[in-house]
């Protein structure tokens, strides 16, 4: 059904059905860490999630409508800020730990071994305080993951193309407003709430840029092995960037 | 982006 058929409460429902499973890295990274190490854990992770955000993606009522190159489009440009919001999501419970999968988790003095990771490290950090403060909830958060996938780059190939997204967004937008309305606030008190979530968003978009130069200087320096899937959306970055 | 493209257009199970 198209998204604007479908209620707000439906919606979320349909986005909380599409959320992916944890995913398991299956390997104990043996200690000391190395940068090797864990560049090697972090970018397999890397790309195991990739395939489930797509069939996540595929999941989110009305993104196989749009055409075909603008969905590669939006998840080209998207797919680090929406792991790292599932990181944000997944670590909110654990101070000072980023929980990379269920059978991986790093404090930020273990990250740091990785050049130019502590910077990253601490942005993440910081947003993962920040959503911990917010008390973000799960029917929240699968809108605003929905968001930054529909967000991501406004050149699509059509008008048409580029309407049915904006319809898209409202509809994400509207269910978001609908979850926020659940909790106990006043308008004035939701009216900020939304604002912080989506204030939110920008940071994320920050710390994927960062993530991305990283990720490319790693290539660069041949650091990481990077698997197929991974090394096309790094690619498709530097290509959209330069 | 072929990798991509192969895994959006095949059909769930």
């Amino acid at each position: 059904p198209q998204p604007s058929a479908l209620t707000s409460e439906q919606l979320i429902e349909r986005l909380m059905e599409a959320e992916p499973p944890g995913i398991y890295l299956m390997k104990d990274m043996k200690k000391p860490l190395t940068e090797a190490k864990v560049m090697m854990s972090l970018t397999n992770l890397a790309d195991k999630e990739l395939v489930h955000m797509i069939t996540w993606a595929k999941k989110i009522p009305g993104f196989v409508e749009l055409g075909l190159l603008d969905q590669v489009h939006l998840l080209e440009c998207c797919w680090l800020e929406v792991q790292m919001v599932g990181l944000i999501w997944r670590s909110v419970d654990h101070p000072g730990k980023l929980i990379f999968s269920p059978d991986l988790s790093l404090s930020r003095e273990e990250g740091s071994c990785v050049q130019g990771f502590v910077e990253i490290f601490d942005m993440l950090l910081a947003a993962t305080s920040r959503v911990r403060e917010l008390k973000l909830q799960r029917e929240e958060y699968v809108c605003l993951k929905a968001m930054i996938l529909l967000n991501s780059n406004m050149c699509l190939s059509s008008s048409e193309s580029s309407s049915k997204l904006l319809r898209l967004l409202d509809a994400v937008t509207d269910a978001l407003v609908s979850a926020i309305g659940k909790t106990v606030l006043t308008f004035r008190q939701q009216y900020t709430r939304l604002a912080h979530l989506l204030m939110l968003l920008s940071h994320i978009r920050h710390v994927s840029n960062k993530g991305m130069d990283h990720l490319h200087c790693m290539k660069m320096k041949n650091m990481v092995p990077l698997y197929d899937l991974l090394l096309e959306m790094l690619d498709a970055h530097i290509m959209h960037s330069s | 982006h072929t990798k991509l493209l192969q895994l959006l257009t095949t059909k769930p199970e």
